[in-house]
Parts: C-alpha cells; sequence; structure tokens
C-alpha cells in the first residue's frame, strides 16, 4: 500500500 | 524545497493576487466563476486543517495562512461585496458532478483511512476539477477578459513546475507521493487546451481572448 508522508508541500 | 516549488508557490501566489486585485479595482466579478473560487476555498480548508497541529517551516505556515485568507477573501468579494455584479446565470455549472466523485474517489483511494487523510486527500482530488467551472463559464460566454485569462495561465503554471518539482524530488531524495501526482497531472491537463488558446490569442496582444 501507499504509504503517507509528512505533507511538506503546500 | 526547491526551486520548482518554489516557483510554483509563488506562481499559484500571483494568480491569487491577480484574480483578487482584478475584483477589486474594477468592483466587479463579472465572468469570474465564484463556484470555482468556492471550491478553491475548500481545497485549502480541507487541506491545511494541519495548520494548528503540524509545524513544518514558517514558509509552510505563512503561505497556508495567505492561501486560506486571500481565497476567503475572493470568495466574501463575489458573493458579499460585489454580488450585484456576480453572473450566475452563466455561472452554472453543476459543482455536485464534481464534488461526487471525488467524494467518493477520497473514500477508495487514500494513505490511510484518517479524517485528516482522507480530507488531504479530498482537497488533492478536488483541486484537480476546481477550474471546471471557470472553464466552462468561459466557453458559456464565449470570451475571458485577458487578466481572468493571466490568472488562469499562473493557476496552470503552479500545477504544471509541481510536477517538475516531483520529477525532481523523485530523483533526488526518492520521495514519490502517487496520490499527488497523477491528480496534479491530471490537473496540469486540464489546462493544455486553454494554453495553447493563451499563448496563440492572448501573448498576440488582443484584450480579450475569444474562443473559435
Amino acid at each position: 500500500r501507499l504509504h503517507s508522508k509528512p505533507k511538506d508541500e503546500l | 524545497m526547491n526551486v520548482f516549488r518554489l516557483a510554483g508557490d509563488v506562481s499559484h501566489l500571483v494568480a491569487i493576487i491577480i484574480l483578487l486585485l482584478k475584483i477589486w479595482r474594477s468592483r466587479s466579478c463579472a465572468g469570474i466563476s465564484g463556484k470555482s473560487q468556492l471550491l478553491f476555498a475548500l481545497v485549502f480548508t480541507t487541506r491545511y486543517l494541519d495548520l494548528f497541529t503540524v509545524y513544518i517551516s514558517a514558509y509552510n505556515t505563512i503561505m497556508k495562512v495567505v492561501f486560506l485568507a486571500l481565497s476567503y477573501a475572493t470568495v466574501y468579494l463575489i458573493y458579499m461585496r460585489f454580488r450585484n455584479t456576480y453572473d450566475s446565470e452563466n455561472d452554472s455549472f453543476r459543482v455536485e458532478f464534481l464534488l461526487v466523485p471525488v467524494i467518493g474517489l477520497s473514500f477508495l483511494e487514500h494513505y490511510a483511512f484518517t479524517p485528516m487523510e482522507v480530507l488531504w486527500t479530498f482537497s488533492i482530488f478536488l483541486e484537480a476539477v476546481a477550474i471546471m467551472p471557470q472553464l466552462f463559464m468561459i466557453t458559456k460566454t464565449g470570451e475571458a477578459e485577458s487578466i481572468t485569462t493571466h490568472y488562469l495561465f499562473f493557476l496552470g503554471l503552479y500545477r504544471a513546475l509541481y510536477i517538475a518539482n516531483w520529477v525532481w524530488r523523485y530523483h533526488t531524495e526518492g520521495f514519490f507521493d502517487q496520490i499527488a501526482v497523477v491528480s496534479g497531472v491530471v490537473q496540469t491537463i486540464f489546462y493544455c487546451d486553454f494554453f495553447y488558446l493563451y499563448v496563440t490569442k492572448v501573448v498576440q496582444g488582443r484584450s480579450k481572448m475569444s474562443l473559435p
């Protein structure tokens, strides 16, 4: 499954 | 942070400011789709819920606040301040045709089934289609003021630059956010037709872009 990631993008 | 993402964020900010200034200075929102602006305000609201829970950088926090404030200010100008100039007859795109599939898809495809993740995914998918009412309105009226086309140009450029940012991040740090990338490519594709018209018509210095 796709893993989440720190959302550092706007 | 890389130059593509920074240029993308700046382009996005320029687009939002162009539109806001156009409405404020002309004291009119004729030719502007209020529905698209509502959808963009919803995109920022559902995406920046982590504004108060996660601190990434001053830049990140400041830009989120600015985007939220400017998008709500734009909606306020359209639906409140200059509502008598709002062209609701031509702004007739059925947004439920966008919201239902986007909500459904964000429940199907997400990174984690948590409120924050599903809302973030919703905002990513919604952003890809949020400009449709505006593009629909232009096809309906058959023309767009040149400032509106500049707004659309920078808005399309922002996501195109983000694609360059994702390519760069993939090769430099192995970063790959499938949901954002797929949705971003779809979003940029919607602008391709407009980009062609923009370059062939508006750049020639014609005051209005009239569609064929």
